[in-house]
């Protein structure tokens, strides 16, 4: 374990170094490094491999403390809509891509809902998304109103008894509060249509993202309600450990993560896989 | 904040009117823990505070700081110091046309940034031609066209059938043929360790005359910020950089870590979706959002 025999001080820097480079952040490698040396002071942990597995768990206990199921739990009856956001460029139309294939694969019908309709070129991108996977788009040709398009999307959904709907938002900074409260009119307008939804609400967190991913979680979460995470671009060398803190905060799941920009490539969430990259 | 807590420890030791090793120690742990806070990368921030140290020993305390507040000054103008240290702006008086291409990670703000450039260079009385060169991602090609009718500025008309080092051939021929004096090249966000995208950059840049490569840089990007800017520069010689989403609350520690690791001159931010969203670099504003 980064070839250390004993623990001593250099250990401590090592890992220090280790975690925060996968963006846990000061505050939490503090905290987990704190937690080893008491292990160590009380005997608990005499080698480096006992430390490292100590750390793991800790680790692991942030994330999995969550009390819902991790994996998505479609509802007895009527479409599932799962409502996609996040901030600007973070992956959350390609990620509805994937997730669409996911269940066009298990043998669902599938619909999109094009509620991005400020972005240049952003429902074009959906549709080619929606033709990929062989399933409708709900899109309006104008630069309607987000809400009125998901207004008919639900209509829709309900008449053709979709069993997924995975509705696109535009990418918008947590700090935007117009926009944020445009994103808690768009999920009202979608739970009057047709009860129950959103049934899920994921947000997109991009993989590179520093400390201001809490900030962005937690500001989505105010906002609209945050039931579950997909972490994307896992497939670069950043780790993500920005994620340990956003689900020891918030209690949420990670659904899935992304690692690449082709249809196929999402995963379910591991947490043993993850927290084991972490310390790659 | 950082100002607090130097505070508090310069109450804990007693009398001041030199900066020394041993009061200095404490106070830097603050100003690094700040650092990594912001996302300045962990080695970075390790040598910047080294540096700073250095400079900051046998210093007098000013009459009107108190010994935090001296700290801070000290820091914030090396902050300042080796952040904008070489700020430079657009290459425009070398050979023409001029020719900028922009290359970064998947999201970035490259295709936006592309628009807001021609906007400015639009506005300076320039002819800007901007050159779709992203064949993969859906609707790429159409969403830099969308860009180019609002603004005005002509588009090449790319298509995904032609390989990228082809269309930016093309795209000189056309621009030599009707007169625009500077071309704008678009290109598809990729990974830094994807050698094939690398080399097809590489290709691009060996194929035309590169007057510019900014790397395109979101401003919440956190440890990753130095290998992904490391390897770019590596594999491209950038010749500047440029911040996105900087109107957010990220602290942008990733501007320090950017330019520390590539020396290379950060040249404009962006502040926003809208095409006039682009700003020159302030190292100083940045600075202090950094130290929080
Ligand atoms: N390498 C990699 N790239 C990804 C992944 N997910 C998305 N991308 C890429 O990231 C870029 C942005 O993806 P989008 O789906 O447009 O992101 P978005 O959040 O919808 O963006 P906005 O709607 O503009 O806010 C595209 O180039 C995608 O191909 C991933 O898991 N890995
Ligand atoms: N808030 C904010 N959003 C920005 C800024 N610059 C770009 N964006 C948004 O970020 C998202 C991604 O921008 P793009 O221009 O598509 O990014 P890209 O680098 O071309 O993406 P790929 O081609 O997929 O790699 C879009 O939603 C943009 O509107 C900025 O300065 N501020
Ligand atoms: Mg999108
Ligand atoms: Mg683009």
């Amino acid at each position: 374990f980064l070839g250390r025999k004993e623990i001593d001080a250099e250990l401590f820097d090592d890992l220090e170094e280790l975690l925060i480079t996968a963006d846990l952040g000061v505050t939490t490698t503090r905290e987990l490094l704190d937690h080893a040396r008491r292990k160590v002071h009380r005997k608990e942990l005499s080698d480096p491999e006992s430390l490292k597995l100590a750390l793991k768990d800790k680790i692991k206990s942030f994330i999995i403390d969550y009390q819902r199921d991790a994996e998505l739990v479609m509802p007895e009856s009527g479409p599932f809509v799962i409502m996609v956001v996040g901030v600007n460029g973070v992956g959350k139309t390609t990620t509805i891509g994937k997730i669409a294939h996911k269940f066009v694969k298990a043998g669902r019908s599938v619909m999109l809902v094009a509620g991005d309709t400020f972005r240049a070129a952003a429902v074009s991108q959906l549709q080619i998304w929606g033709e990929r996977n062989g399933v409708h788009v709900v899109a309006r040709a104008d630069r309607a109103d987000p809400s009125s398009v998901v207004y008919d999307a639900m209509d829709i959904a309900k008449a053709k008894n979709y069993d997924v709907v995975l509705v696109d938002t535009a990418g918008r900074l947590h700090t935007q509060t117009n926009l944020m409260e445009e994103l808690k009119k768009i999920k009202r307008v979608m739970g009057k249509r047709l009860e129950g939804a959103p049934h899920e609400v994921m947000l997109v967190i991009d993989a590179t993202t520093g400390q201001n991913g809490i900030s962005q979680a937690k500001l989505f979460h105010e906002a609209v309600g945050i039931t579950g995470i997909t972490l994307t671009k896992l497939d670069g060398t950043a780790k993500g450990g920005i994620v340990a803190n956003i689900c020891r905060e918030m209690k949420t799941p990670i659904r899935f993560i992304g690692v690449g920009e082709k249809m196929e490539d999402l995963r379910d969430f591991d947490p043993d896989e993850f927290i084991e990259a972490l310390f790659e | 904040n950082l100002t607090d807590r130097l505070e508090g420890v310069f109450r804990r030791l007693r009398g001041h009117g030199t900066l020394t090793e041993d009061n200095i120690q404490e106070a830097m742990r603050e100003v690094r823990m700040a650092l990594l806070e912001a996302d300045v990368h962990f080695k970075v921030a390790r040598d910047f505070v080294a540096g700073v140290t250095e400079k900051a020993i046998g210093r007098e305390v000013a009459k009107s700081l108190s010994p935090g507040q001296q700290v801070i000054k000290i820091v914030h103008e090396e902050l300042v110091a080796l952040l904008g240290g070489n700020t430079e702006q657009l290459r425009l008086d070398g050979r023409q046309p001029v020719t900028i291409m922009m290359a970064g990670l998947q999201g970035s703000g490259k295709t936006t940034t592309s628009g807001k450039l021609a906007a400015m260079l639009k506005n300076k009385g320039r002819r800007p031609y901007l050159v779709p060169a992203d064949i993969y991602r859906p609707a790429a090609i159409e969403q830099l066209q969308v860009l180019g009718d609002k603004l005005g500025v002509p588009v090449h008309p790319s298509t995904t059938d032609t390989r990228p080092v082809d269309i930016c051939r093309q795209a000189m021929v056309a621009a030599a043929e009707k007169n625009y004096d500077t071309v704008i090249i678009d290109t598809a966000g990729r990974l830094h360790i994807d050698e094939s995208l690398m080399s097809e950059l590489k290709d691009i840049q060996e194929a035309v005359q590169l007057s510019e490569i900014l790397f395109v840089a979101d401003a919440m990007t956190g440890q990753d910020a130095v290998t992904v800017a490391e390897k770019f520069n590596h594999d491209l010689a950038i010749t500047g950089v440029v911040l996105t989403k900087m109107e957010g609350d990220a602290r942008g520690g990733a501007a320090l870590s950017i330019k520390s690791v590539t020396g290379k001159p950060i040249k404009f931010v962006g502040m926003g979706e809208g095409l006039d969203a682009l700003e020159v670099f302030h190292p100083d504003r940045t600075a202090s959002r950094i130290l929080g």
